[in-house]
């Protein structure tokens, strides 16, 4: 499984976080407007945060953040 | 399995809830407008919860809280 | 397997029923009008019990309890 | 493999019935109009028996008893 | 793997024939109008027979037995 | 894997031919006008054969026999 | 894994041929018009030949012998 | 995987060619015309080769040789 | 997973190529016009080579190679 | 799984994020206009990053990126 | 899981690039107009670099290189 990203703008911040009892944000990756970044669930990732604007596709669909 | 779910307005609250005997809030992750959560079920998490304005992408469609 | 639960109004009661032998209530998880809960079926759970107005997504389709 | 039941009137009965070389229902649960059971295909239940009148959701379809 | 029968009438029977060298009826579920069972097959059970009038629900359709 | 026979006339057998080096018919069971058998394939069954007026269930569609 | 043959005329002949280093015939089983073989493949019969006019389901589709 | 043939002429011929570092001709299956070869891929067989006028019903399609 | 190549002239080649570390043609099968080979990836093959003109049908469709 | 990457200009950059505890890229690979780059997800290789303008064919669907 | 891959002009090279912790080319086949080459990601190859004119089939669509 993995989901791709694709920022509209730049500075977008796609963080990572940690699998197991603990939750916090073990790495944060940042792509300028039209730069992809394409990430999977792993051991040491289970859930993704995503701040700034971007097109989103997973597979639930295309999801745009921002206006 | 992973859901998706896009704050609509600041202070949205998605809490996961413990797996196994136990049904508690183990941690509670907060975004605000135009932030996306990306998060599995897991070894830890076999449920959710999520209190406020969402646009939640699911196996099962697209879900609008909110009015 | 989890399926997605948005109350209709408040008081929502969601209880999950034991896997194994026995038959009984195990928790209850309360949620108010426009909260979510998605919930899987695991080693402690079996069946599920939901009373109040609720929108329900499963694999099945989507489910509207109450009028 | 779940199935879902939602109660068209009180008094609704589903009984599941023991897997292995006995069958006998080992549980009834009740429910009343508007509420609905999720329940599950499990080691202690290979068949569920319904009486009264119900919405049912499964893999083969909706089902509708009564008239 | 289950089925769905819904019986059209009273006094419907569904039987479970046994898995294995032998082939016999080891048990019969009576059903009455408007009843609804849900049977898996089982490590007991690799074919059933059904008597009297039903909507029977499977993967290859549905099959509506009498008239 | 099952497929379901329904009977469009009295005396339809359904033959179970045996899984292995040997090739014969184990067991023929017998159903009248619309009675439904369900069969799965198994250890014992590795081929089935019909005779008589049936509408016949299978995951290649639905077969008519007769007329 | 299992196809349907459905015999359209009399002594249509279905032939199963051994698995392994080896290629022969090692059953034929005869049907005669209407009736019906549903056969798997296994651990003897890796191939099978059909002499005469049938109507033949496999997940490929529907093939008819014959003019 | 099975695919099936169905001869269109007289003398069509279906080759088992060998798996393994060496690849030969293994087995070659003769039928006539309207008569069907239902073969799998096997221990032995990791390709065929099929000579004269048939039509070929496979997971990709509907292959019929010949003019 | 197989292919299936129609040679649509004589002298078409298919060649197999091995894996692992060693990437070389380890079998060229010749088809004339109109036959047809049915190949599978294998231990030894993990590439194939088609020189001539051919109808090529595979999962992702079907590639006509020549004019 | 793997992802399709059709360079739109000269000098796209695909990086290779490593898999683990760590983040960080451990190779950059560079393709000019109309070269293809198809890449799957490895025990090196959890996530990925693209620079320049591409066409992205994934699972979820087409992506290009720049204007 | 196997790409497709035929030239459109003479001299189009494909390479594969190594799994592991190393990342370079360990094979280039170089095919001409018309001819086809179908490879299969392995364990030593994980990625793959396509230079010259193409018509590229894979799970996720057809994707023409050049003008
Ligand atoms: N550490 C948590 C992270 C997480 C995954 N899904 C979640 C949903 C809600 C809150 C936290 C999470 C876990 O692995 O389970
Ligand atoms: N601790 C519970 C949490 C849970 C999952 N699904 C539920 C449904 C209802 C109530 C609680 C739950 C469990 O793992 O089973
Ligand atoms: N304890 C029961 C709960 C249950 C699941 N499905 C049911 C259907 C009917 C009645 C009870 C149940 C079991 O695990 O099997
Ligand atoms: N004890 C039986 C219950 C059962 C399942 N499917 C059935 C169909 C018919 C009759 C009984 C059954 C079994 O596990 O097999
Ligand atoms: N005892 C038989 C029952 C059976 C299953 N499918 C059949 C088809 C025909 C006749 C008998 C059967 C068996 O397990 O195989
Ligand atoms: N005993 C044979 C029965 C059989 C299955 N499929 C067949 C096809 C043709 C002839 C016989 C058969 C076997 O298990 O293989
Ligand atoms: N004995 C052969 C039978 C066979 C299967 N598929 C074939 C295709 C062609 C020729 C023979 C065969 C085998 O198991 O492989
Ligand atoms: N002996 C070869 C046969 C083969 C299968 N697919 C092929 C493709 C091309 C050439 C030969 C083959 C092998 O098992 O691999
Ligand atoms: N020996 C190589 C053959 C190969 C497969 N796919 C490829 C793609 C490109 C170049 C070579 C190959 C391997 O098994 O991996
Ligand atoms: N090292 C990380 C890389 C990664 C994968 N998916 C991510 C999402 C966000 C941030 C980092 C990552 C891991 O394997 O988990
Ligand atoms: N050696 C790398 C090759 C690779 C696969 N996918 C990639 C994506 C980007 C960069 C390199 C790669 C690996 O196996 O992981």
């Amino acid at each position: 499984d993995y989901i791709v990203i694709k920022a509209l703008e730049n500075g977008v911040n796609i963080s990572g976080i940690t699998r197991g009892r603990d939750t916090k944000l073990h790495h944060t990756e940042k792509i300028d407007k039209n730069e992809i970044l394409i990430a999977q669930f792993t051991e040491q990732t289970s859930a993704m945060k995503i701040r700034g604007n971007v097109e989103l596709y997973t597979k639930h669909g295309v999801i745009k953040s921002g206006e």
